[in-house]
């Protein structure tokens, strides 16, 4: 049997809340390291991945590996119901058809239990190959949505550019351009506040906004974003959930015609 | 407007 208890509940509310609305359903693959997901968009043009930790769990049980067929706005609508200071504990019998969502109050003064139905899902994985990324940018996660969602008002792709001076957000419609520049800045009290750059050569790539728009749904997950971009090749945004792992969102780039 | 690419352009279906 499968079985994890969450004492932070609410990181999985807000990892279906940022994945929900790009993929529809998924297999969350269990093992005895941990629950992992890599599900592509419909069009094939945005993958998501995430890494959930056994030892970010306050208990872990994965008798044999399991591959649970989840519809993602199923699983928020359960999700949903479970108060954001809630433990909450996930089980699935080995050949059962069922996940069973347990939340508990913090004082132990309501327990609830949700079952949902599984699906049979064909994957298809992918294998990303290891990759040196020419830049890799960390800014704050709150920034990044900004920029994203600013943008987005006026032109449909972003020219993202990243020099050994910071990285720029560049766009244009009907109404006009924009041009953001958010330079490498380590001096801030906060870690949190920092922007990073590391860089072995300058790259300039362009990506659709809609689904950058839709990767900042992660914002919550955590205060700092980073961008991983190499030449013509999918950019990597990353959300890394404290003690448990990460939420990767892949997107490929645009190309001139 | 410039083309959209595939994911599976750049990595392997396994």
């Amino acid at each position: 049997m499968f079985e994890g208890r969450l004492l932070q509940g609410s990181l999985l509310k807000k990892v279906l809340e940022a994945i929900k609305d790009l993929v529809t359903d998924t297999n969350f693959d269990c093992s005895e390291t941990g629950i992992a997901l890599q599900a592509m968009d419909s069009s094939h043009v945005a993958l998501v991945s995430l890494l959930l930790k056994d030892t970010g769990f306050d208990h872990f049980r994965c008798d044999r590996n399991l591959a649970l067929g989840i519809n993602l706005q199923n699983m928020s609508k359960m999700l949903k119901c479970a108060g954001n200071d809630d433990i909450i504990t996930l089980k699935a019998e080995d050949e059962g058809d069922t996940i069973t969502f347990m939340f508990e109050s913090p004082n132990q003064d309501k327990i609830s239990d949700f079952e949902m139905k599984l699906m049979d899902i064909d994957s298809e994985h992918l294998g990303i190959p290891d990759t040196d990324y020419q830049a890799i940018v960390t800014m704050p996660s709150a920034e990044f949505q900004r920029i994203v969602r600013d943008l987005s008002s006026i032109g449909d792709t972003a020219v993202i550019g990243v020099t050994k001076e910071g990285i720029s957000f560049s766009t244009g419609g009907d109404i006009g351009k924009a041009n953001i520049v958010c330079r490498q800045n380590t001096n801030v009290d906060k870690e949190e506040d920092q922007t990073t750059v590391e860089i072995h050569e300058p790259v300039s790539l362009t990506f659709a906004l809609r689904y950058l728009n839709s990767f900042t749904k992660a914002t919550a997950l955590s205060p700092q974003v980073t961008l991983s971009l190499s030449k013509e090749l999918p950019i990597v945004v990353e959300y890394k959930i404290e003690k448990m792992g990460f939420l990767r969102f892949y997107l490929a780039p645009k190309i001139e015609e | 407007t410039p083309l959209q690419n595939n994911l599976s352009e750049f990595f392997a279906m396994i």
